[in-house]
C-alpha cells in the first residue's frame, strides 16, 4: 500500500491511498485503502490521514477517521491521536501497520507498530526526511 | 500562508534491517526522496494539497518497489486487483475505486470520480468503464506483475496463507496473516 497526505500554502488538506492489497488474497477482497474514513480521510478542520497495514482491522476501527475524531472531539494533538490509534487500538484487535498524517497547523506524524514502514516527509525548502526502520 | 508539507508512505510490515540488502535499501531511500521532493516542488509553486497527494501516489504507483500499480501483489487467482481513494479536506469530496484490473493509475480514477461523478466509490467493471470514459490509460493486467511479487505469491500459496505488504521475498522477511483462510 502507498499513500500521501499534504497541507498546501492556503491551508487545505488532502489524503490519498492506493494498493494492490495482500498477496494471495481472495478475489474480490477489499481492504481499508479505498474506504473513506478507514484507510483515507481528510478534513480541513482537523487532519489528513493515509493508512497501511492489516486492512480488516483498519476498517473495523475506522482508523483514519478515528484520528480526526480524537483531534476534533477530544482535543488530542495529532501525535496523541496517532499514538492512541496506531499503538493502542489497532494492536488490541491484532492489527499491524501504520499511517502518515498531517494536521491543519502542519504538524506531521508517521507512526507504525510494525517492524518498519517506508516513509518520508518534507516541508517546503527543507531536505526530504525519509526512513524505513524504527 | 501555511507551512506547506507533504508526507508519504510506501507500505509497512516486517522490514528486517538485517535482511534488506544495502543496494535495495538505497533504492527505497532514493525513491522516497524523489517522490517527497516532487511534492515539495509542487507545493512550493502554489500547487494544491489535492494535486500534491495525487502526484505523489501516482509516482508511487509507477515505482515497482511498492505495492500499488506497477509492482502490486498477486491475488490467489494469480492476477492483480487494485484499490485507491482520495479525499479533499476543503470540500470533503472523495473518490475511490476497488477491484480494478486494467487502470494503469487507480489514483487517477479515484480523482476522476471525485471531480466528475456524483458517487464516491466505483468497483470492478463499473470503475473500469468510468475510467475509460474519462480517457484514463488502460493496461493489460500483466503490466502490474514483477518477478519479486510472483515469488511472494508462490511462497504464500505454499504456506496457504496471505502475506502483508513488504513481508516477503522482496523485503527479505516473512509476515503472514493469521491462518484464517480468508482467501477461501
Amino acid at each position: 500500500t502507498v499513500g500521501a497526505v499534504a497541507l498546501d500554502q492556503l491551508g487545505n488538506l488532502a489524503a490519498a491511498t492506493s494498493t494492490g492489497g495482500i498477496t494471495n488474497k481472495h478475489a474480490g477482497r477489499v481492504g481499508d485503502s479505498p474506504i473513506i474514513g478507514a484507510g483515507c480521510y481528510a478534513n480541513n478542520a482537523s487532519v489528513a490521514v493515509s493508512c497501511t497495514g492489516s486492512g480488516e482491522v483498519f476498517m473495523r476501527t475506522l482508523a483514519a477517521y478515528d484520528i480526526a475524531a480524537l483531534v476534533t472531539y477530544s482535543n488530542l494533538s495529532l501525535q496523541e491521536a496517532c499514538q492512541k490509534v496506531v499503538m493502542e487500538k489497532i494492536p488490541q484487535l491484532g492489527g499491524s501497520g501504520g499511517l502518515v498524517a498531517v494536521d491543519r497547523l502542519g504538524n506531521v506524524a508517521l507512526p507504525f507498530n510494525s517492524e518498519g514502514m517506508y516513509r518520508g516527509y518534507g516541508y517546503i525548502g527543507d531536505a526530504p526526511d525519509v526512513g524505513i526502520y524504527r | 500562508m501555511c507551512n506547506a508539507v507533504i508526507a508519504i508512505h510506501g507500505g509497512a510490515g516486517a522490514i528486517a534491517q538485517a535482511s534488506l540488502s544495502v543496494q535495495k535499501e538505497k533504492q527505497y531511500f532514493a525513491a522516497l526522496r524523489k517522490i517527497v521532493s516532487a511534492g515539495q516542488r509542487l507545493l512550493a509553486g502554489g500547487g494544491s494539497a489535492l494535486d500534491a497527494v495525487t502526484q505523489a501516489v501516482r509516482l508511487l504507483e509507477e515505482c515497482p518497489l511498492f505495492n500499488a500499480g506497477k509492482g502490486a501483489v498477486f491475488t490467489h487467482a494469480g492476477d492483480h486487483e487494485l484499490d485507491a481513494s482520495i479525499m479533499d479536506g476543503f470540500s470533503l469530496q472523495a473518490g475511490a475505486v476497488a477491484g480494478v484490473k486494467h487502470i494503469r493509475n487507480p489514483i487517477l480514477a479515484a480523482r476522476a470520480i471525485l471531480e466528475h461523478s456524483p458517487h464516491v466509490m466505483l468497483t470492478g467493471d463499473g470503475a473500469e468503464d468510468f475510467a475509460e470514459q474519462q480517457r484514463l490509460e488502460r493496461v493489460e493486467n500483466e503490466f502490474f506483475s514483477t518477478p519479486e511479487r510472483f515469488a511472494q505469491l508462490k511462497l504464500a500459496r505454499q504456506r496457504g496463507e496471505m502475506l502483508l505488504d513488504h513481508g516477503g521475498a522482496a523485503a527479505g522477511g516473512v509476515q503472514f496473516m493469521p491462518p484464517d483462510q480468508k482467501f477461501g
